[in-house]
């Protein structure tokens, strides 16, 4: 019994079998449109595919893209520089010329959402990298900032809107050099104690968590449902 | 009287048939996150002219039926899928991506003679 394994993957857009190395988390948004999906097959309700109900968005291809960035440290001393500085990448190569990118939403994780230790303010800043990384320099020149934003922590799994950032980079994907992520502790530059300082940025190290969560419309399997609405 | 109709065992008749494809046994199951397998249902089965209108038979396939009763030359209605319902699929490619994509129409609830 050989299977056309190749015809059915290619049916699945895929060109060969994947082989990860470990299962990636699947958040819960995923598994929730998974199980609705299912849900409404079984019990023979039919559901427009081409349209995510959950995220509001027109979409029939729902991809989660981890972050492949790195950290990068400073050679200032802890006061003087960022609690955390981290280059995030995003691999959009996977999204096929013909699919239209309807949503693209940053989630960074920053940690279990534990009230019984309750760390200091954060101060989160997230700007383009707009010139390759150089190595010898610590830190890639910043370019447009677009989320200045003070957070308590533990925060749990914060999000951001990346829909024109990554049409850009999906158009133009020599532009797509990342994101810098800085976090400081408010409040960091005249804290006494340089151990607490240096625990809560270990732990925050530890514990941050991006990824990309991108939508797209392949419009040869979804008309447009403007034609569906006549 | 009623001309009895012909001894057709009900088998051989235009029906649905399931069949289960495990991901397990292709080694899927290291890629795919859900579902376990795919319900790779097909039909199969006779359309005789005497039930084309039980067989969940479009009008179509009632003539088609009747044209194959006058000249047989003429091909038989046949046994094809009359409802189907989509798939979702939760897995992982090779750039630790993880992707849900709806595939529509690809698992099959009824048939019938069209």
């Amino acid at each position: 019994f050989q299977f056309q394994e190749h015809a059915f993957l290619q049916f699945l857009g895929l060109d060969k079998v994947p082989s990860p190395q470990k299962f990636q988390p699947v958040p819960y948004i995923l598994k929730k449109i998974f199980h609705d999906q299912e849900t409404a097959a079984t019990i023979g309700i039919s559901r427009d595919l081409c349209y995510v109900k959950e995220l509001g968005v027109q979409g029939n291809i729902l991809r989660l893209l981890p972050d492949q960035g790195f950290f990068l440290y400073s050679k200032n001393l802890p006061q003087a520089s960022p609690c955390l500085q981290k280059l995030l990448y995003f691999n959009l190569s996977a999204v096929k010329d013909e699919e239209r990118l309807t949503m693209a939403q940053l989630g960074l994780d920053l940690g279990p959402n534990t009230y019984y230790r309750l760390g200091p303010d954060l101060e989160l800043v997230l700007s383009l990298v707009q010139e390759p990384h150089v190595w010898d320099r610590s830190i890639p020149k910043p370019g447009k900032m677009f989320v200045l934003q003070s957070v308590p922590w533990p925060q749990g799994v914060l999000h951001f809107n990346l829909l024109e950032v990554a049409k850009d980079w999906s158009n133009n994907p020599q532009k797509n050099l990342g994101l810098f992520l800085e976090i400081l502790v408010k409040g960091q530059r005249d804290s006494g104690v340089n151990f607490q300082l240096e625990d809560t940025c270990a732990r925050l190290r530890c514990s941050l968590h991006a990824s990309l969560l991108v939508v797209t419309l392949n419009p040869k399997q979804c008309h447009s449902s403007s034609r569906k609405r006549r | 009287a009623a001309i009895p109709a012909p001894k057709v065992s009900c088998k051989n008749l235009c029906h649905r048939h399931q069949l289960f494809i495990n991901f397990r046994d292709l080694g899927w199951h290291k890629w795919i996150i859900a579902p376990k397998g795919f319900m790779a249902n097909y039909c199969h089965g006779d359309c005789p002219f005497s039930l084309t209108t039980s067989l969940n038979g479009s009008n179509y396939a009632f003539m088609q039926a009747l044209m194959h009763v006058v000249d047989p030359a003429i091909p038989q209605a046949v046994c094809i899928p009359t409802k189907l319902s989509p798939i979702s699929m939760l897995y992982q490619d090779n750039d630790d991506n993880v992707i849900l994509r709806h595939y529509e129409d690809m698992v099959v609830d009824e048939c019938g003679c069209g």
